[in-house]
């Protein structure tokens, strides 16, 4: 899957991969104080070439949970599972469905997106990308975006939560790269240095298969360097 | 040396059913054939037995190729032609109430020898959902044996990419209660043809009579990818709503059981059975109580309790030992639960997103303390104040069932009849189970007030697991090209709306590019719908009210030509200076009254006057 930061206070933003096997749980934000935790599980082509460079990677599940309150959200291209306690509602991505509990609302937009909000300040999106059924190479897949994170606390951490701070990075020595239309840059940020290069990457919020384009700096090797520690801390054992 | 087939001179050549299910909506047509083989006249009956939630809508004879078609009429004015009818000594049928989900539609006439009569017998019905599956329902059991007989149904679905249903998931033909055969269907249109041949017909090698005598069951469901469904054409739009995934919310349940003397015996032993199978049933998050009443009210606790597995184990052997005794004091007890149930609320001691039932059950009338009906009705429906349904089962023959419809109908629930049969309990059980999960409380359908008109019910205390919501309406303008449908209640957990956005071009589009007849069904779903909805309404107005519901409701039934309440079906055959008239129409609910009301009369100038035999229940 691609990450993609923006950095409002620098008008620009920050992209990283993380490649790992089909299956793999991320821990994507968890904040111990709200007791919010987003975690994502990566599915990968259908033909799944074993060659980790060449296969491409999507999040195929997501689960959204507040402990706090004992709730539950579990998302895939297929349905939708809200828990509480242990008690399931299920919706299908063909429903307009708005609900709304002590919290908690979601609502599904048929066969395009979910709105997740917790209370006041917290406000997740999840995107249904659909492919061409009989397209032979990719599945369905999902994107998640904060777009609401102010009432997260400061110890939120997660492969996302981590930027939820402020932090800061410089680039400079912008200089041609192997691929003439991509510049390579030097990025200083949390103490590293990294070669970065210029890319762009998609936000697919307001058009889930066209998208607009944002340009930002990528960061190599999964993200080294610019998160904390290395991606395969944020493996978890299961989506919940 | 008589044809195969021929009784008593008379071969029915041809029998042929023919359904169509549309979208839920049943189009039915029953078309016999016969010609008269003997030297002199002789008198052809036709009998179908339709279910009672149909509407006749039409009824033609043709003798000898002319065709008389049947007119839709007034029942006063029907009346008066029958009684005419009848005054000159002329044949008499009946519709009349047959078993538990039929009514019998019957009328005889006398062809002249060599002569040829077809019957032809057309009835609509709205298919309900009822755990999960729709029914359409018809008894086969033609007399004698016929050379072309034949059942078609054809369930056709409007498919198309929004997502409606596009499967009939299941069909059962059961026939002689023996033969079961399923076939799997895949839609746009599914098709089940049973056509058998005389030999198969015969019920031994050289007999003449007909083995066929059974049930001919076509149960579905849709395949329902999102939760609603509209459908829109011709300016009328139908709304179907069913979520499925949906957690189930916590009941509090009154059972207010009738225990007086008349329950002695058998009736008590089913309920005690049905009221322990329930037990097992009931979910630990439900809470309930039994109130019993003869002519005094005793309750089993003073207060609702909770479902936990040992106040269910006390609750059975309270049930076991339920004892008969004395009158029947349906006042009192009714009240007393329906006090219990707001107390509970009040005082907080059921979950605050919980929902309240009460389920009556009585085998007779009040005749002790309060035991006016109209003063009992008044009393109910004071203390319940639409806060929570009334359920009423009249269990046998020997009530008023009318003032339970109309009580349980006016405090946003319904009536049921439980036969006095060997299967008494499980009817009691299945009842329960239609009520046991409610997934919404507080259902309201929403459409923008500017653009819709003459909407049908749109607002439901409870919708139930394997139920279906139906909305219909009519669109204000015809070439508006969208419009938003909300479907908003209270889950288990939390609130919720359910939203359509209804695109009429594309809905339009769509239809234009699948193969299907339409026709008008839509608009005579809702006409259907809004009709049965203002006879309900009607069962408990009073006055201008009711003069005005009675009108709206006749004024339809003559419009779209349904046999209601209201009308009767009038067939007239001018001949011999003298009109033969044939009149239908549909009997009530109260067995008593159908038994009582001739609703078929044919005049024969030839014959002896006669009366055509008519089956009861």
């Amino acid at each position: 899957p691609h990450f993609i930061i923006q950095v409002p206070e620098k008008d620009d933003a920050i992209c990283f991969n993380i490649d790992e096997d089909p299956g793999t749980v991320l821990r994507l934000i968890q904040d111990p104080v709200t007791g919010l935790t987003v975690n994502g599980q990566i599915i990968g082509d259908k033909a799944g070439s074993p060659d980790s460079k060449a296969r491409k990677t999507y999040f195929g599940k997501l689960g959204i949970a507040n402990t706090h309150v004992s709730s539950r959200i579990e998302v895939t291209p297929e349905k939708i599972t809200l828990w509480n306690g242990d008690t399931p509602s299920t919706f299908s991505w063909l429903d307009t469905v708005t609900l709304t509990q002590d919290g908690l609302s979601v609502k599904i937009n048929k066969k395009k997106n979910m709105v997740i909000s917790f209370g006041d300040g917290v406000t997740f999106v999840v995107i249904l990308h659909e492919v061409w059924k009989k397209q032979p190479a990719h599945h369905d897949f999902l994107g998640f975006y904060v777009v609401e994170g102010h009432r997260m606390s400061a110890q939120t951490h997660g492969l996302l939560g981590q930027f939820f701070h402020p932090f800061d990075y410089e680039v400079f020595d912008i200089h041609p790269g192997s691929d003439p239309t991509k510049p390579d840059a030097t990025m200083l940020v949390k103490n590293h240095r990294l070669t970065v290069t210029r890319g762009s990457q998609k936000d697919y919020r307001k058009d889930a298969s066209i998208g607009r384009k944002v340009s930002c700096w990528f960061v190599h090797n999964n993200g080294q360097g610019l998160i904390d520690g290395d991606h395969r801390d944020y493996i978890v054992p299961a989506l919940f | 040396s008589l044809p195969e087939g021929v009784v008593n001179g008379i071969e029915v050549y041809s029998t042929k059913v023919s359904c169509k299910v549309t979208s839920r909506f049943a189009h039915n047509v029953v078309t016999t054939r016969a010609v008269n083989r003997a030297d002199t006249a002789k008198e052809v009956s036709f009998d179908v037995e339709l279910p009672k939630t149909a509407f006749i809508t039409n009824f033609t004879l043709t003798i000898d190729g002319v065709t008389y078609p049947g007119n839709v009429k007034e029942k006063e004015v029907a009346k008066k032609q029958y009684e005419k009818a009848v005054s000159q000594g002329k044949t008499a049928g009946l519709v009349k109430a047959s078993g538990r989900k039929l009514e019998k539609f019957t009328v005889s006439v006398n062809v002249a020898a060599g002569s040829k009569v077809t019957f032809e017998l057309t009835y609509e019905e709205l298919l309900k959902r009822h755990k999960g599956k729709y029914e359409m329902y018809l008894k086969v059991k033609p007399k004698q044996l016929i050379k072309h007989f034949e059942v078609i149904t054809c369930c056709c679905s409007p498919a198309n990419p929004a997502g409606w249903e596009s499967r009939v998931q299941s069909h059962t033909l059961e026939l002689g209660g023996a033969a079961l055969i399923e076939i799997s269907i895949f839609l746009p249109q599914g098709r089940v043809s049973f056509k058998p041949s005389l030999d198969q017909q015969r019920s031994c090698p050289n007999c003449t009579d007909s083995l066929l005598d059974g049930d001919f069951t076509i149960t579905y469901d849709v395949n329902r990818e999102s939760p609603g469904n509209v459908q829109v054409i011709n300016g009328y739009f139908v709304h179907f709503f069913a979520p499925q995934g949906l957690p189930v919310v916590p009941k509090n349940v009154v059972f207010v059981i009738d225990i007086s003397g008349s329950m002695q015996g058998r009736k008590m032993q089913q309920t005690k059975d049905a009221l322990l199978r329930i037990l097992q049933d009931v979910k630990e998050d439900d809470y309930l109580n039994f109130i019993l009443f003869s002519s005094d009210v005793t309750t089993w606790k003073e207060s609702l309790v909770q479902a936990t597995p040992q106040n269910i184990q006390l609750a059975k052997e309270f049930v076991k030992n339920i004892k008969v005794e004395g009158a029947t004091n349906i006042n009192d007890a009714l009240l007393r639960g329906i006090e219990m149930l707001k107390k509970a609320r009040e005082e907080h001691l059921i979950p605050e997103r919980s929902t309240s039932i009460v389920i009556m059950l009585t085998d007779g009338d009040a005749n002790t303390g309060e035991s006016r009906p109209e003063k009992i009705q008044e009393n109910v429906k004071k203390a319940i104040d639409g806060e929570f349904p009334l359920y009423n089962l009249g269990f046998g023959k020997y009530l008023n069932y009318n003032f339970l419809d109309s009580m349980a109908l006016e405090n946003n629930g319904f009536a049921r009849r439980i036969y006095e049969d060997s299967d008494a309990d499980l009817q009691l059980q299945g009842f329960y189970e239609e009520v046991a999960r409610p997934l919404m409380t507080g259902v309201e359908v929403e459409y923008p007030h500017n653009d819709i008109q003459d909407l049908t019910q749109n607002t439901y205390q409870h919708f139930y697991d394997g139920s279906e919501i139906v909305v219909a309406g009519q669109l204000v303008d015809k070439d508006m090209s969208h419009f938003k449908a909300d479907v908003k209640g209270h889950g288990a957990l939390n609130d919720l709306t359910f939203t359509e956005d209804v695109d009429l071009e594309e809905m339009e589009k769509a239809r234009k590019e699948q193969d299907y007849i339409f026709g008008n069904y839509i608009e005579r779903l809702w006409a259907y719908l809004t009709i049965e909805q203002l006879l309900d309404k009607r069962k408990n107005s009073h006055g201008e009210e009711k003069e005005n519901l009675t009108a709206q409701a006749l004024e339809l039934s003559l419009k779209y030509h349904f046999v209601t309440p209201l009308t009767s079906m009038v067939v007239t055959k001018p001949e011999d200076n003298d009109d033969q008239t044939a009149i239908a129409d549909k009997p009530g609910d109260d067995p008593s009254a159908s038994s009582v009301v001739p609703v078929m009369a044919y005049q024969v100038s030839y014959q002896p006057p006669q009366v055509t035999y008519v089956d009861g229940d």
